[in-house]
């Protein structure tokens, strides 16, 4: 309603039903809307727009971490892409390396997904399409080996900038969980030192699950950022408070669209304004 | 566990007595809690708690000794009630090639599970096509050839042509090879996509399916009814396909999904491999989204 709306019991009512459809979780709505209601007795607010206005500020404020874009300070700067499945990690890495050649950067794709039927094929088309190059292994062969020669390749052939693709993995399946430590070991024995940057791919469409993603995905292979995708959805994306008030970790960059350029660094106020509409 | 969060909230009020009649409406709260933490819309778990205060105020929970098991085998068998009340098996031509259409966003495992059903149905002795109806994903096509290779059954594709024409001429193709069942596996898409829920729309009409299956990820959240009934008002769904259920995702989308558009959920997903694929069993799922 207009912010000249009055802070009533139906406002509250129908803030709190907001913040639920946008998929902030039961846990994370009532903790914001206490905190709002406790705020708003203690400084008189009478309208509900002083309400929304403290809540977008507030929202802005937690959601504006450090550390969210990748810079390429270290040469190769190496990006570890990782998430459950069917989430745009593919497509996501195809974007982020179309913004770093159309910065003149070398850019190297590494297929680390070997399992899912034509899944080199994809990244191939990407690389291609971004003006990267591409390193691929025998379908079904070791993920990790592909990886480790990736970035070996990379290394010598003096790229910018390199991209890990891994296969999607949910997160309670301990097998491809480990699977990931390895890759994730194998990174750091080709490189010498942790990737750059790990990058958790999300898909905004997701519900609470999301949580257990980030903190499980977190805990084999730690996390510099997330990348929020499909925002161009009906969805919200309102998990991704509980994971940062979780996790304490930055979104980095959100998913808008298929296209190669639907892709954009994350702004906090940009988010927080959509979560309501 | 919906009965331990039950039994802890009684155990302390019981504590003075037997139950109140507020003290059923706090249960009721914390069963709405419980179903929106399983991603069960607002409106599906609102409604479902009316369903069972209805019941729970006739049921003597306030003289029972045991009113937290009494609640939750409500809940349950409501919920059993609610899920299980469907045709759930997949209904074929008597004329064929019968047509299964696969619908859904983006990444929900359409390709994966267009294989799963043909490999399911060719175990059963019904013969496949599948055609590749997706233009638009990098190697689409390639990924249902791989995976009709896998299952050694025949892949109709026409690389980036019309996808409306392919289907028909999929289903033209399977006709004249005799072939029983034609499984058309079509492009991830938002429901608010005009476009291609148009494109959609026009291959429906050509390929006039038996079953147009709404292919849904288990953990998608709030908005997973209202997505559901963008594609059941322009297509007319006859079944839900509920995919990654091998995750510890409580499904609670699945019920959002059923309530709002009535269509059967029909088969579940539980992993990566083509045989991974179940039967819909409505107590499981029932238990799982009450936790
Ligand atoms: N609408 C929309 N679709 C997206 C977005 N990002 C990715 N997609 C689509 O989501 C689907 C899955 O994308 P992929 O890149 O294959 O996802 P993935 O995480 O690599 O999948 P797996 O490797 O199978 O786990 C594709 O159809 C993409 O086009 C986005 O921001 N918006
Ligand atoms: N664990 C698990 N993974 C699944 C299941 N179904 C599909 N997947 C995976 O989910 C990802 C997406 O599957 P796809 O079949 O490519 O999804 P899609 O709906 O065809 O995607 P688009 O065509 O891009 O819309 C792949 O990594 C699949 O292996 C399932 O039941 N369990
Ligand atoms: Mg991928
Ligand atoms: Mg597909």
């Amino acid at each position: 309603g207009g912010s000249e709306r009055p802070l009533d019991a139906e406002f509250w009512e129908e803030f709190e039903e907001a913040l639920l459809a946008a998929d902030l979780g039961v846990g994370t709505s009532e903790r914001i809307l206490e905190g709002l209601k406790t705020v708003a007795r203690q400084e008189g607010w009478r309208s509900a727009g002083q309400a929304v206005e403290r809540f977008r500020r507030d929202v802005e404020r937690f959601l504006d971490l450090p550390g969210a874009p990748i810079l390429l300070d270290r040469k190769p700067t190496v990006v570890l892409v990782v998430g459950v499945n069917g989430t745009g990690k593919t497509t996501s890495i195809g974007k982020l390396a179309a913004r770093y050649t159309a910065q003149g950067k070398s850019v190297l794709l590494v297929a680390g997904d070997t399992f899912r039927a034509a899944a080199a094929d994809q990244l191939a088309i990407w690389a291609e399409r971004s003006g990267s190059q591409i390193v691929r292994g025998p379908e079904n062969g070791d993920p990790a080996a592909v990886v480790f020669d990736g970035i070996t390749a990379g290394i010598a052939r003096g790229v910018d900038l390199i991209f890990v693709d891994t296969a999607g993995r949910l997160q309670t399946k301990n097998n491809l969980m480990e699977e990931l430590k390895k890759i994730r070991r194998v990174t750091e024995r080709a490189l010498g030192r942790a990737p750059d940057r790990t990058l958790l791919v999300v898909d905004a469409t997701t519900g609470q699950n999301a949580i257990s993603q980030a903190m499980l995905f977190n805990e084999v292979t730690p996390l510099d950022g997330l990348i929020v995708t499909k925002l161009d959805s009906t969805a919200k994306g309102g998990v991704v408070l509980g994971i940062v008030e979780r996790i304490e970790r930055p979104i980095s960059y959100v998913g808008l669209g298929e296209a190669i350029d639907q892709l954009e660094p994350f702004d906090a106020r940009e988010f927080v304004a959509t979560l309501f509409d | 566990q919906l009965s331990d969060r039950l039994g802890a909230l009684f155990s302390r009020l019981t504590g003075r007595g037997r139950l109140s009649e507020s003290d059923v409406t706090e249960a009721l709260r914390e069963i709405r809690v419980a179903l929106l933490e399983a991603d069960v819309s607002l409106s599906s778990a609102k409604s479902f708690v009316a369903r069972v205060k209805e019941r729970a105020l006739g049921a003597d929970i306030l003289e029972s000794l045991t009113p937290a098991q009494t609640i939750v085998s409500i809940c349950h068998e409501e919920l059993v009630a609610l899920l299980g009340g469907a045709e759930a098996r997949l209904q074929f031509s008597d004329a064929p090639p019968s047509v299964i259409l696969l619908v859904g966003l983006q990444g929900s495992g359409k390709t994966t599970h267009a294989g799963k059903i043909a490999l399911r149905l060719k175990e059963q002795g019904r013969r496949s096509l599948l055609v590749a109806a997706d233009i638009y994903r990098p190697a689409a096509i390639a990924q249902l050839q791989r995976l009709g290779e896998q299952i050694d059954l025949p892949v109709f594709e026409r690389g980036t042509a019309d996808p409306v024409e392919t289907a028909r001429l999929g289903v033209a193709e399977a006709k004249r090879l005799g072939i029983s069942t034609v499984i058309i596996d079509t492009a991830g898409r938002l429901q608010i996509d005009d476009a291609l829920m148009t494109e959609l729309e026009r291959i429906r009409a050509v390929t006039k399916p038996h079953e147009v299956l709404f292919v849904a990820d288990a953990m998608t959240g709030q908005e997973a009814a209202n997505v559901a009934d963008g594609f059941h008002r322009r297509l007319g769904i006859t079944g839900i396909v509920l995919t990654k259920m091998d995750g510890d995702t409580r499904g609670g989308a699945a019920l959002s999904i059923f309530e709002r558009t009535g269509a059967p959920i029909k088969l579940i997903g539980v992993g990566e491999k083509l045989s991974a694929l179940e039967a819909f069993y409505p107590d499981r799922l029932a238990s799982r989204i009450l936790g």
